[in-house]
């Protein structure tokens, strides 16, 4: 499967929505300082299911919801969609092997209430992350390199390098 | 399993052997099993041998290099096994110019097989890309996304 | 001592707030103490106010953002109490253009008062320096120094 | 004080004698990555008195030693000194307060005997560190910064951000 649109809207800095579409090849996310790039990544990670807190850079999960500004009330629901196309010659995993497209989103309210749904059908997060595995972009696959962690692989210890290698196994 | 394993590792190392010498004109780099015999618990270590240096262990390697053979690493596994799509996260911000070169044609390579998304302040990585997206926050504290130009 | 202590405090948190204006235009930057009425062992929180955002706490800053509020600390205490030299190496790994500028211009003021070497791949960075010292490794594996001539 | 030279011989990559004159303001050091920057660093960490061996990014002390290539064979020896000069207005601490400069050394054999000295003069760790006292050099202190822990100090922990601003007392 492929990657061809991002949706993202509540979700940190992103009070307003907003859609990524992926063409194919390599896109570049640039932009100053503190703009909001890396909360773009967090979004990805989110949407696939990503439970630990500290690893999106947060202390309470309520915290990935837009907070507010100035300008701005807080919001009170934060949303991501991940809309995935068939690769040629490659199918989905059961049960959407018939599926051109698969829709993956996941929405938070302030209350905690937190729901999953694939192709619009409500799911559990069980559900998300059998469908991500083995792929290399489950939360702790070897296809997400967050901001000031690469070099951590070479000085992980042997034991933790292993289980890169076992996730393309 | 232990042969699914097996198989995988012999295939990434073969891998990493091409991508790092892509990556270090010149240097060699070897995956190493530490436990040979107990193929569902040994661990997986580096060894990098630079050109002219001596062999080494990957902790003596510098910042920038550290991140290169990382890189060689991730790169080796996804060629082996393309991934829906690749997102890295500033990983060129340790590289000199002539290591950034190097990593973005890589990078063009990687994605013939996958998606690649990449965060970057560097203009040689953004060369590389066909295709650019740009995050402002105009309006203080809500990011936005705007066209982007390279020129 | 307490005293000592106290004064040191007061006097850094007041450089602070001028270093963390001039790195973070429109931005507030504040010191604090966890535990006033314990001076031989508080500790130091810093609280931070980016323009139009929330007050927040600095584990919410991007890369970016992080290492200038460190830079802003480190050299509002550099501005209260020179030191014989300051050694950054490769601090500005994460700052974009703006904001290497913004830093390399404090520098410069910094280096009035205090000898600074620097560590860097940015271009902005180098042309703050009155002088580049080149390391290369023509013989493999063995560093010598060569002058370096910015364009 | 000031730092005036450096100077560098069979420490890490560098093998033969380096000279390092610094004529005040801002010197940069460039290079492309591996060729030996951050090796200057540990040699200014290393002569005023650096015990921890992990802080040199090595495991044992002798590593600090040029360890050999394929052209040239390992040396027996690592020095490092550094020269300090008056700043006007400033004098050394005693019993160095009549001198316009001081010279620290630091030599390491293969063998593992270690010689600091002041002035020429062998003298003890101790007296390096107390030397350095208080200038925010030593080896804990806020004025040098390693690569890539710039952020550490926004990040640490309120009571270790106290022992920055403690060292400027
Ligand atoms: N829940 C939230 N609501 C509003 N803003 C938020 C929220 N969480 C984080 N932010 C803001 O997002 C900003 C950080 O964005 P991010 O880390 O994506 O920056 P970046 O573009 O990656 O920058 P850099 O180039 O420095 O890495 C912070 O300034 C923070 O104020
Ligand atoms: N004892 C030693 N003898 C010989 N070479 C050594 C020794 N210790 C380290 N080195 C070499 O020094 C190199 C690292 O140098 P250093 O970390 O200073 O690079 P750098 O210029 O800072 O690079 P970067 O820009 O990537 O940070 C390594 O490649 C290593 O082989
Ligand atoms: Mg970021
Ligand atoms: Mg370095």
């Amino acid at each position: 499967m492929i990657l061809k649109r991002l949706e993202i809207v509540g979700f940190k800095s992103f009070r307003d929505r907003l859609v990524l579409d992926f063409p194919g090849g390599i896109s570049a996310i640039v932009g100053p300082n503190g703009c909001g790039k890396s909360n773009i990544v967090d979004a990805m990670r989110w949407v696939m299911g990503e439970q630990r807190v500290r690893s999106l850079r947060s202390t309470k999960m309520e915290e990935v919801i837009f907070a507010g500004t100035q300008d701005y009330p807080p919001m009170g629901m934060a949303e991501v969609t991940m809309i995935l196309a068939r690769r040629e010659g490659f199918t989905f995993p059961e049960p959407y092997a018939s599926c051109e497209e698969v829709t993956v989103s996941r929405r938070l309210f302030r209350d905690g209430e937190s729901l999953y749904a694939i192709n619009g059908v409500p799911c559990r997060l069980l559900d998300v992350r059998e469908f991500f595995m083995g792929t290399g972009v489950g939360s702790r696959g070897y296809a997400i390199i967050e901001q000031s962690s690469v070099a951590d692989l070479v000085e992980a210890r042997p034991e933790d390098r292993r289980v890169f290698i076992e996730e393309a196994a | 399993s232990r042969e699914r394993f097996a198989e995988t590792y012999q295939a990434v190392s073969r891998s990493f052997r091409h991508v790092f010498a892509r990556l270090f004109p010149g240097g060699k780099g070897e995956l190493l099993l530490t436990d040979e015999e107990n193929l569902l618990e040994t661990g997986v270590d580096m060894e990098i041998r630079l050109p002219g240096k001596r062999l080494q262990n990957v902790g003596l390697l510098s910042g920038g290099e550290k991140s290169l053979a990382a890189l060689a690493l991730i790169m080796a596994i996804v060629f082996y096994k393309p991934t829906p799509f690749l997102v890295l996260d500033e990983v060129d911000a340790a590289l000199d110019d002539g290591n950034v070169g190097l990593f973005a044609d890589l990078l063009k390579e990687v994605a013939a097989v996958s998606q690649v998304i990449v965060v970057t302040h560097n203009k040689r990585t953004m060369e590389a890309a066909g295709h650019l997206y740009g995050v402002t926050m105009e309006s203080k504290g809500v990011s936005k996304i705007v066209a982007v130009d390279l020129n």
